[in-house]
């Protein structure tokens, strides 16, 4: 169903880095923004090799699914560190 | 590959398995685990020595669900293991719920994923190419397993290249590649940091060409191992590159006099260089950079004092309004070097020692403290 491929692509998303880690916190109803939601899918998309499209397509969802490392593929959700350029 | 941003200040590490895993007999595991330390051993200095008890420098540990650090296992499936970044320790913990295996098709091959993490334990983050050990995703059981060169790259990056013989060597060893004719630290750029293009490719990562050479930049300087030579980075691409930018597609189009290329990831895509005059109809030879604005996804291609915008949706891509004046980019100056939207939203224009930081909601450079131009070395490569 829909709802549920959404919920674990969001569970998986926060869990490696690519969401902020409280976007699967139910206690803040976890509503996202599209373009955040978007872009989530876009940087595992372009990270994993496969088409860049920004939808939870089949390809993606059985990329996710896959048994992986633990480590998360991108760090310091949200920082900001760059902006001083 | 992708480096963390730690890594041991020694060679000879030590490390220990301090709980075993229920189903496979210990001196298989001790066997297995050496052979995996051995992998990246092969390519450098490091040696790795089994410890009976503590101190050691990894500790090596099978465990189910929670197990004390916060970030508990699933069962079987899902996440196999996970490790710790030399400086958060180096510790590699292996999910016990997985049903591990030694030289076999079936379950989870222990020592291939023992060897990942320990590029983690390293100071090796996740790499993108698909056929590196150091990719995300397990992979399968590979009967004669080879270490991809991107994680030779990564790890001769961090400890350097072997210099001594001797060793687990499941394969002969590649031949010894003649040593590229670069600098062995980024002074260049912080004495002459004028570039010839900066871009971003699809995964986020931000590069900077000149001359024959390109430097990854991290959050606030020059990624550690570069510079690297482009012809290594992009087989079958030149140096002294125009311009180039990544395209919503994915793809990366690289310009220089009269000729473009195009690349999906590291690789060139088919047949070029092209004309730029039959790939981009409209926009001219020898440009002095290029960008896709994420305003409106379209392509914007600048030269002296003029500016193209480019929409490969349309016909003709180029409208006959274009070119335009450059100055209407209030504040950007006339033959720009490089130019590149970058992960904040701003869009940065390079001439020169020094950058513009040009605000796409008041369409002008930002009036800011320190003002712009700000010079490029400092702000863009670590400089002090």
């Amino acid at each position: 169903a829909p709802v549920q491929k959404t919920t674990q692509a969001e569970i998986y998303l926060s869990q490696f880095g690519y969401l902020p880690p409280s976007a699967r916190n139910p206690a803040n109803g976890g509503l996202l923004d599209s373009s955040t939601w978007s872009k989530a899918i876009m940087d595992f998309q372009g990270f994993a090799g496969v088409n860049v499209t920004g939808e939870l397509d089949e390809e993606t969802m059985e990329l996710m699914a896959l048994p992986r490392c633990g480590v998360k593929d991108k760090v310091g959700f949200g920082t900001d560190s760059r902006s001083k350029r | 590959y992708a480096l963390q941003g730690s890594r041991w200040k020694v060679k000879a590490l030590t490390y220990r398995i301090s709980k075993y895993p229920k189903k496979l007999n210990r001196q298989e595991v001790d066997k297995e685990v050496l052979k995996a330390f051995s992998v990246w051993s092969d390519y450098t200095d490091l040696t790795f020595t089994a410890k009976r008890a503590n101190p050691v420098h990894i500790e090596i540990r099978f465990e189910e669900g929670e197990h004390g650090d916060g970030d508990p296992f699933d069962g079987q499936g899902g996440t196999l293991a996970h490790a710790y970044f030399p400086v958060y320790g180096g510790d590699a913990h292996f999910d016990d719920a997985e049903y591990w295996t030694i030289n076999s098709a079936r379950g989870t091959n222990l020592f291939q994923v023992a060897a990942h993490e320990f590029g983690h334990s390293l100071g090796l983050s996740h790499s993108d190419v698909r056929s590196a050990l150091m990719a995300p995703f397990y992979r399968g059981y590979d009967p004669v397993f080879r270490l991809d060169s991107d994680d030779i790259q990564g790890i001769q990056a961090l400890y350097g290249k072997k210099t001594t013989g001797g060793g687990y060597n499941p394969v002969p060893a590649p031949k010894p590649q003649p040593k590229p004719n670069v600098p062995s630290d980024n002074n260049e750029m912080c004495t002459d940091p004028k570039i010839d293009t900066v871009f971003n490719t699809h995964d986020g990562a931000t590069y900077a060409f000149k001359g024959n050479q390109y430097y990854k930049l991290t959050e606030n300087a020059i990624a550690e191992g570069y510079p690297k030579l482009i012809s290594q980075g992009w087989p079958g691409l030149p140096g002294n590159i125009d311009a180039a930018f990544t395209y919503k597609n994915g793809k990366t189009y690289f310009f220089q006099g009269s000729k473009y290329w195009r690349y999906s990831g590291r690789q060139m895509d088919g047949d070029y260089p092209k004309d730029i005059s039959d790939g981009f109809t409209g926009i001219p030879d020898n440009l002095d950079a290029a960008l896709v604005w994420g305003g409106n996804g379209k392509i914007y291609f600048y030269k002296g004092t003029k500016f193209w915008r480019f929409d490969p949706l349309k016909r003709p891509p180029v409208k006959s309004t274009y070119p335009k004046p450059l100055s209407n980019w209030e504040g950007v100056p006339n033959s720009i070097d490089a130019a590149l939207q970058y992960t904040n939203g701003y869009t940065y224009f390079f001439k020169g020692n020094k950058y513009y930081r040009f605000n796409d909601r008041t369409f002008s450079v930002d009036d800011a403290n320190p003002p712009f131009p700000r010079p490029t070395a400092h702000w863009w490569f670590g400089c002090s």
